[in-house]
């Protein structure tokens, strides 16, 4: 089963979806739900690009997905 | 494919790029060689000719760069970030800068310089990043064997999307990625592993778990970069956890990602007599530590404990598991053995010795 993610993973998570999902950078404390939808929708797009589950949510295949050597271009045209 | 919003391409057919500068990893002959080479793998299949100049402003300028070098996407040490290439345009534009502390090779270790080059030229000319993995254009980093390298078909629809078919009189065209659910698909060699099954066909592996519903594909070459594609046969040896694929008359024993020491060896060293040059199929019983070799029409029983060949071997594929024939494929699951011909799999029960039913080779995926 999935384990939860632990806090550097999910930094890892961030970092990715920052570099090649357009995740903005969170600006405000107030504005934490809503860049947590944020992360959710990047997270969808990136599952949806490799294949994978698309959950929204932060699993083991995702970060491992993640931490393979890659491109340094975004996966998405925005 | 996929093509970078507003579909930037060059003016021009006739580009020029320039090697600022070079790699302290490889010879720099090596170095121009490798670059040179991943510009004829796009000039190959659209109108598109590259001339290298040495000095002044190019088109495509290609260096290698550390860390912050002053164009906001700073790369951060070895892995990660590889390299990455601006879209067509003047000045910046369709540059290539490569991450100067990964360790650039022309082999299979490290990170090949001709395959990152060939992938980042593709955003250099137009390309985005393709969700094939088989493509070239797929983000992630795989090795594929260099010296027989084919431009993969989805890439040259990719790139002829945006110049056009190529000037030469027959086209050009490479492999596809296979699609899981192709009716008509056929497996090279099928095993467990660690409680998955992989499923092997040309370049690419099918990992699939029992209890997951989606199947993925991935290169073969991701989880094991020295294997050549084609593999033949595979099985695992449960007991040591090991995992032993054939490809002609050499086979290879893998401890998780790393070839065990000594190996490739000749299948020879196994038993097999000098007329045998190929394995199609494998399997192994966990329970008896018995693996099972299927050559043309006929199997041999290996004995893992003896390491040695069983008595009275080879038999008639037909007088033991049924009017089969040639097996491309096998593995054991939940006790049942599954014997892989062409798009069909035959379910065997060694206790009853009977034929259960046929499936087509497929139904592991739920297509």
């Amino acid at each position: 089963a999935p384990l939860a993610p632990e806090v550097d993973t999910m930094m890892l998570a961030e970092g990715y979806l920052r570099n090649f999902y357009g995740l903005e950078t969170e600006l405000h404390p107030s504005f934490k739900r809503k860049i947590t939808d944020s992360v959710s929708e990047k997270l969808k797009k990136m599952q949806s690009f490799f294949g994978l589950k698309v959950t929204g949510k932060l699993n083991n295949e995702t970060v491992e997905m993640m931490k393979q050597p890659r491109c340094g271009v975004p996966d998405i045209g925005e | 494919y996929v093509l970078i919003d507003g579909n930037p391409k060059w003016p021009r057919n006739d580009l020029t790029y320039r090697i600022i500068n070079r790699t302290p990893d490889m010879r720099p002959a090596d170095v121009d060689e490798a670059i040179k080479q991943a510009f004829e793998v796009w000039s190959n299949v659209v109108p598109l000719t590259f001339r290298k100049i040495e000095d002044g402003a190019a088109d495509i300028m290609m260096s290698f760069q550390f860390r912050d070098h002053g164009d906001g996407y700073p790369f951060y040490g070895p892995h990660g970030t590889l390299a990455h290439a601006f879209q067509p345009g003047p000045r910046i534009g369709g540059d290539v800068h490569f991450d100067e502390e990964e360790t650039w090779t022309k082999n299979s270790k490290g990170y090949n310089l001709f395959i990152v080059a060939a992938h980042e030229l593709g955003h250099s000319l137009g390309l985005a990043h393709s969700p094939d993995p088989g493509s070239l254009m797929y983000p992630n980093y795989a090795y594929r064997d260099t010296k027989e390298f084919h431009l993969p078909q989805d890439d040259i629809n990719g790139i002829q999307a945006i110049y056009g078919q190529s000037l030469q009189p027959v086209q050009p065209t490479g492999p596809s990625t296979p699609r899981t659910c192709d009716p008509n698909l056929s497996f090279d060699a099928v095993a467990t592993l660690r409680g998955e099954m992989l499923f092997f066909k040309g370049r690419y592996l099918w990992r699939k778990h029992p209890q997951i519903r989606e199947t993925e594909i991935n290169l073969i070459s991701q989880f094991w970069p020295t294997l050549p594609a084609g593999i033949q046969a595979a099985y695992e040896d449960v007991e040591k956890d090991q995992f032993v694929l054939f490809k002609e008359d050499k086979f290879w024993v893998f401890k998780e990602s790393n070839v065990v020491h000594g190996y490739p060896k000749r299948i020879h060293q196994l038993g097999f007599p000098k007329t045998v040059k190929r394995i199609n199929a494998a399997f192994s019983d966990k329970n008896t530590r018995k693996t099972y070799f299927f050559v043309a029409n006929k199997y041999w029983r290996y004995d893992e404990n003896r390491q040695s060949m069983d008595e009275g071997y080879p038999r008639n594929i037909i007088s033991v598991f049924g009017k089969i024939g040639k097996v491309d494929a096998a593995f054991q699951h939940d006790g049942y053995i599954y014997l892989f011909h062409g798009r069909k799999q035959t379910q065997f029960d060694p206790n009853t010795k009977q034929v259960v039913r046929v499936l087509k080779s497929t139904s592991w995926f739920g297509c």
